[in-house]
């Protein structure tokens, strides 16, 4: 463990409470995908399987449980108990234009043909891609609460901290892992375009809107 | 190339 995945993990889970307590308070999930959150919550699943095979430390276990219980309740707050303020006319992505590419290439692109490594590296290129719905959302819909933005920041810096990381096992623990470092730059491109706006716009109090 | 199995990351 070290500082930059510390804050990585801290920045992914601060990422969860901010939506979750935006949805509950509110009452309202306006703006937000759930498609994206979907896709979230089966990158968790698929992933963290090794829950029940191998044994890593307890934060790991803890955080692995607290990723897959808020991620179901994300869900269930959007699609179950909000479901009356869920823009799906606006949330209209395809996933299955995700799901199926990044499952094919999980199949071709692995460290090992078993079923636990494929669908380790299934929620890998998956999560690269997951925040796509969304950004897709705000993108149709113009703009997004502040509250929306500071969820992608978060979120969007998770993966950028990650990087960071990974730089530092390459180096000091003579440690990589091409799968996860590639598609974690192209998660993090991902996010660039936002990151652009929230720096110039939301950190200045106004509000995230795309110029038309 | 230590291939990560298992994995220690999130």
């Amino acid at each position: 463990m070290n500082i930059f995945r510390l804050l990585g993990d801290l920045s992914h889970i601060l990422a969860i409470i901010i939506l979750l307590l935006k949805i509950w308070k509110t009452r309202s999930c306006a703006g937000i995908s759930g498609k994206s959150q979907i896709l979230f919550a089966t990158v968790y699943t698929m992933r963290y399987l090794d829950l029940v095979t191998t044994y890593i430390s307890a934060y790991n276990t803890f955080m692995k449980v607290i990723f897959i219980a808020t991620s179901y309740a994300t869900v269930f707050l959007i699609y179950v108990k909000c479901k009356a303020t869920y823009d799906h006319n606006h949330d209209t992505f395809r996933i299955e234009f995700l799901i199926l590419p990044t499952l094919v290439l999980a199949l071709l692109i692995n460290h090992e043909f078993t079923i636990m490594e494929v669908l380790w590296t299934f929620s890998i290129y998956l999560e690269s891609v997951a925040i796509l719905p969304q950004l897709f959302l705000v993108s149709k819909t113009g703009e997004a609460e502040s509250i929306t933005s500071h969820y992608l920041f978060a979120l969007g810096s998770y993966r950028g901290l990650y990087l960071l990381n990974w730089l530092y096992r390459f180096y000091a623990e003579d440690h990589y892992d091409l799968i996860a470092i590639i598609a974690g730059l192209v998660q993090t491109v991902l996010y660039c375009d936002f990151f652009y706006l929230y720096i110039t716009k939301v950190l200045k109090g106004k509000k995230l809107q795309l110029p038309a | 190339q230590k291939l990560q199995a298992p994995h220690d990351e999130l």
